[in-house]
Parts: structure tokens; C-alpha cells; sequence
């Protein structure tokens, strides 16, 4: 897959960084 | 709930002591607690930082959020 990149962009990382507090605000009532 | 409110809330995570912005030092606070390395954080603190600064505001970071929603940088506020 041609849009697959190795290491992660800052959107990506912005990505995974809120995608972990919805995670962490959904675990924690 | 609102992109706002739930910013407010993500950003209270992140600023512990409530002083009304994040230091690079809380974000690696969350190092453990969010399955980010800390490359990782400093890599957010950095994209959200827009000005540069070193300090996070509630208006950077719900600018980033809501780029994050909806893939734009429109504010939330």
C-alpha cells in the first residue's frame, strides 16, 4: 500500500494521542 | 457532548495542577497512562503548540482537537 508510511505523521500522532483520552474518558466512568 | 467541552475536559488531563495551560513536563506526565511514547508526546506537544512557546492553551489545544474531529483547524471556541 502506497499510503502506508513507515514512522508516524503529526496528524497521525495527533491522532493517536485524542483516540487515547476518548479511550482512557470511556474506561473511566 | 460539545468538540469544546469534551477539549476543556482532555485538557484538564493533561494540566493537573489547573494552572490554565500545559508544560511540556505534563504532557510527559501522561507517559504510562496513555499508550503514547514519550517521542510521541513531544511529537503532540509540538503540533499543538502552534505559536511555539512552550505552553499549551485551552484555545491550542481545542484548535487541535477540533482539527483532529473534523480535519480542519476551525477553532471550537
Amino acid at each position: 500500500d502506497p499510503n502506508m508510511k513507515g514512522g508516524q505523521t503529526s496528524e497521525g500522532v495527533l491522532a493517536n494521542f485524542f483516540n487515547s483520552l476518548l479511550t482512557k474518558k470511556a474506561g473511566s466512568p | 457532548s460539545t468538540v469544546l467541552e469534551k477539549s476543556q475536559e482532555f485538557f484538564q488531563i493533561c494540566d493537573t495542577e489547573g494552572k490554565g495551560f500545559i508544560t511540556r513536563r505534563d504532557m510527559q506526565r501522561l507517559l504510562g497512562e496513555l499508550p503514547l511514547s514519550a517521542e510521541d508526546l513531544e511529537n503532540v506537544f509540538d503540533t499543538l503548540d502552534a505559536d511555539g512557546n512552550g505552553y499549551l492553551t485551552v484555545e491550542e489545544f481545542s484548535s487541535g482537537f477540533s482539527e483532529f474531529m473534523f480535519g480542519t483547524s476551525a477553532s471550537a471556541a
